[in-house]
């Protein structure tokens, strides 16, 4: 079923 | 000071409503051009962007920024008190630690208000990228919600592919694997950018939690992008727009 990627891998913390 | 009136505030009602079980605290931004809110659910999984535009509002006024900390689960509990075709007025003085919430009946014979406690919350923004989706559908919400649902039952898991004739959903769970093909020559669906296709996987209970934004508008927009987080994006008519992004399901 996959692994659970969170936002944090493909946006930028400001 | 900041006012903002919404002729139809069942609308508003409707955004709280399906934001609520997504995020819990959130700051909503006042801004002279309108409100807009971004925050994501606590796994860091999925992120709520919502964006009012001041043209939206029968009135608007906001003489300088603020930042409004709200706990979304108390706003659900007062968005009881909006009835069907209640106006709405959401307002608050320039320092403020209430949000003022006025609801008026269309006689204007019955006005509910009710102050709610703002609090202090540590934003947590993300900046997202500027994306080309190379991968985008339109398609009826109330069928992609039903979708949604019907898949859950069947898997967690849901695989994405758009392409330049039809979108498919399809699942694998334990009793069994199949899909749903929509072709998109209907008027119901169509590509914009037919000549790439991207397959991406995606969690069904978070699609299920942006579902609930379903009764805001007739149309559903998905945009994909290889290795990119899922939006799903409904246009909330003549205000704005409400996006949910949701990170993908990755093999090893």
């Amino acid at each position: 079923q996959g692994r659970q990627t969170t936002l944090q891998l493909f946006f930028s913390g400001e | 000071m900041f006012e903002a009136k919404l002729t139809d505030g069942t609308i508003f009602k409707k955004i709280i409503e399906a934001i609520k079980d997504l995020v819990t605290d959130v700051n909503i931004d006042a801004t002279p051009t309108g409100l807009s809110l971004q925050a994501m659910d606590s796994s860091h999984v999925a992120l709520v962007n919502l964006h009012l535009g001041m043209e939206g509002f029968e009135r608007y006024r906001c003489d300088r920024n603020l930042t409004l900390g709200i706990s979304i689960t108390n706003l659900a509990k007062v968005m009881k008190l909006v009835n069907q075709n209640d106006s709405i007025t959401l307002k608050c003085e320039d320092e403020p630690t209430y949000l003022t919430i006025v609801c008026q009946n269309q006689k204007h014979d019955r006005t509910t208000q009710f102050n709610v406690n703002l609090i202090t919350l540590d934003s947590e923004h993300l900046g997202i990228p500027e994306t080309e989706y190379t991968s985008e559908i339109t398609m009826n919400s109330g069928e992609f919600s039903k979708l949604c649902k019907e898949l859950y039952a069947l898997s967690e898991t849901v695989e994405f592919e758009i392409s330049t004739t039809f979108v498919k959903f399809a699942v694998e769970g334990e009793i069994g694997s199949g899909s749903i093909k929509i072709q998109t020559s209907a008027d119901e669906a169509e590509t914009s950018r037919p000549e790439d296709t991207v397959k991406l996987s995606f969690a069904l209970r978070y699609l299920n939690l942006f579902n609930k934004a379903y009764s805001l508008s007739n149309q559903v927009k998905l945009s994909m992008a290889a290795e990119t987080p899922l939006v799903v994006e409904y246009e909330v008519e003549s205000l704005g727009t409400l996006k949910y992004y949701l990170a993908p399901k990755i093999t090893d």
